[in-house]
């Protein structure tokens, strides 16, 4: 039996919305320990991977470890119908073919429940190994997505730079270029939101393409920060870390010059 | 600008 309730129910409607565009369907690892995903997008060219605590929930309980697959597309629709302040319940039974919602009202005037059918979904896991990079920059999720949003006008693939001035994010495409700086300002007076912290031992450039960025930025409405972290020839880790509740990491790979 | 790496590339299966 797997049971767990959560009062903040908008927090699992918000990370399927960070996901959705980029994963179709998932395994949702469910163990003592929390829910786990891990997921590729279609062109394996990005992973996803959301850790969800158990401590986290309100109540959580997996009396034996197993997949839920699911349809995020169906998820997503399910979770149109819980409204902002809804407790969430999901439930499954050990050898169980379909997932149970559960969305309760704050005041508990409205109770609805949906059903949705388990997929059998034949997913590779990979090793993440733990990686020292070369350079760290935390910023506001928000302007992170403003970042990515701005320059897509332009074009498709974005530099990454990290040195002593600071970020630069580059783009050039057919109609001009254009070119954001953000800069360390944790010796200002800056309010806490807009904090924008870098953490380099080396500088670091390397190329994206600016649609997965665009995707991962989803996860924005989940968290206030955003961390990039990155090294030469390996993918960029975008991490969005939920207070007390859990992460959701995105790996992209570099565009290489050949 | 830059052919695209696909993410299997880094990784390796477990």
């Amino acid at each position: 039996m797997f049971e767990a309730r959560l009062t903040k129910g908008e927090l699992i409607k918000k990370v399927i919305e960070a996901l959705k565009d980029l994963v179709t369907e998932a395994n949702f690892d469910i163990s003592a320990t929390g829910i786990q995903l891990q997921a590729m997008d279609s062109s394996h060219v990005s992973l996803c991977a959301l850790q969800m605590k158990a401590e986290g929930f309100d109540h959580f309980r997996c009396d034996r470890s197993m997949p839920l697959g699911i349809n995020l597309s169906s998820m997503s629709k399910v979770l149109k119908c819980c409204n902002k302040d809804d407790i969430v319940t999901l439930k499954a039974e050990d050898d169980g073919d379909s997932i149970n919602f559960m969305f309760e009202s704050k005041d508990q005037d409205k109770i609805s429940d949906f059903e949705l059918k388990l997929m059998d979904i034949d997913s590779e896991h990979f090793g993440i190994p733990d990686t020292d990079y070369k350079a760290t920059v935390t910023m506001s999720a928000s302007e992170f997505t403003r970042i990515c949003n701005d320059l897509s006008i332009l074009g498709e693939t974005v530099a990454i730079s990290v040195g002593k001035d600071g970020v630069r994010f580059s783009v050039s495409g057919e109609m001009g270029t254009g070119n954001m700086t953000v800069r360390d300002n944790t010796s200002s007076d800056t309010k806490e939101a807009d904090r924008v912290e870098i953490d380099m031992e080396e500088p670091v450039n390397l190329n994206f393409a600016l649609r997965y960025l665009k995707s991962f930025a989803k996860a924005a409405p989940l968290t206030d920060r955003v961390s990039l972290c990155l090294s030469r020839d390996v993918p960029l880790l975008v991490k969005y870390e939920i207070p007390e509740f859990g992460s959701l990491s995105y790996y992209l790979a570099p565009k290489i010059d050949d | 600008k830059g052919n695209q790496v696909r993410i299997e590339n880094f990784f390796a299966a477990k």
